[in-house]
């Protein structure tokens, strides 16, 4: 699955790589909240 | 035809001028941070860093490697997982001090 | 008709090119102003405290910053060497390297924020080569412009062909 390999430690500058990691993790977290609030909501109500 | 030739023209040689630029200032960028003077004073303080950001909300960790460090992000998807693996060197890494 | 098609797309192609390079000319720039700023601050706060700061609570460049929430459990192995580490952490994290580190400090005067005051625009420029300057003012104009929503995205792209 996607992961990003990006080579560091070279002299100061091109950061312009990390926007797109950053972004990435971002959404997903989105998205698993997503997820997970639409696994809890699904859940059928216990009948009393 | 010749409206848009002439446009396009323009355009390669604008083109031109800015691949000259960069290269430019691509050179003067390594010379300035190469520049033993200026390296010596090429620094942050921890005091910096927590400038940039919340430091009751947030933890900063830095991370210093040699040259050619391949740092890798796994599919966030499957989980929030960093690894960075040096051939050059031991990599430093330390939490920026809350105070 | 088709070869006049084919003119138009070379032309879109060739706008988008330049705008990718003008924006790769104004982050080599931008980074330009920041190191020679970091480097003025601190050789005048050397200056001013009789010498560099502690060694522990500076950090040379380049490095790297991962910054997470406080609450973010970070499990972390590292190798006996400390020539690999990997952390896996329960929260989502962000990387940034020094040069995105100095521009959220202002060593950029704001200017890729479009923030730039008039007086910081003269440092700025004193920063670069002179035939650099009028990139510099460009760039301040043009990102005060999109910052007060003044310049809608194909207004910028026609500002970068004029520019350009």
């Amino acid at each position: 699955r996607s992961r990003i390999l990006v080579s560091i430690g070279e002299s100061f500058g091109t950061s312009e790589k990390f926007q797109k990691i950053n972004q990435m993790v971002c959404n997903s977290d989105s998205h698993l909240k997503r997820s997970a609030e639409v696994s809890a909501a699904s859940k059928p109500l216990k009948r009393l | 035809r010749h409206p848009r030739g002439a446009e396009l023209g323009e355009l390669q040689a604008a083109e031109r001028q800015l691949d000259d630029l960069i290269q430019t200032c691509m050179v003067q960028l390594r010379l300035l941070t190469e520049d033993p003077a200026n390296q010596h004073a090429a620094y942050v303080t921890c005091q910096d860093l927590r400038s940039i950001v919340d430091p009751s909300e947030q933890m900063v960790m830095v991370v210093k490697a040699p040259p050619e460090t391949q740092l890798q992000v796994s599919d966030p998807a499957e989980a929030f997982q960093v690894s960075v693996r040096s051939t050059q060197g031991p990599i430093d890494v330390f939490l920026c001090p809350e105070d | 008709a088709q070869e006049c098609q084919n003119l138009e797309i070379e032309k879109q192609k060739r706008i988008e090119r330049i705008k990718q390079k003008r924006a790769q000319l104004q982050e080599l720039l931008l980074q330009q102003i920041a190191f020679k700023n970091l480097v003025q601050r601190n050789q005048q706060n050397e200056q001013q405290n009789q010498g560099p700061p502690a060694l522990n609570s500076t950090i040379q460049l380049p490095f790297l910053i991962v910054n997470t929430s406080k609450r973010t459990v970070i499990d972390c192995s590292i190798s006996s060497d400390k020539f690999e580490y990997l952390f896996n952490f329960d929260n989502t994290f962000e990387i940034h390297d020094d040069s995105e580190v100095l521009k959220r400090m202002g060593m950029s005067f704001g200017l890729e924020a479009g923030t730039c005051s008039a007086e910081d625009l003269r440092i700025a420029k004193s920063l670069v080569p002179k035939a650099l300057e009028g990139y510099i003012t460009d760039m301040s104009a043009e990102f005060s412009w999109i910052n007060q929503g003044l310049l809608s995205s194909s207004a910028q792209a026609v500002s970068h062909l004029e520019v350009a």
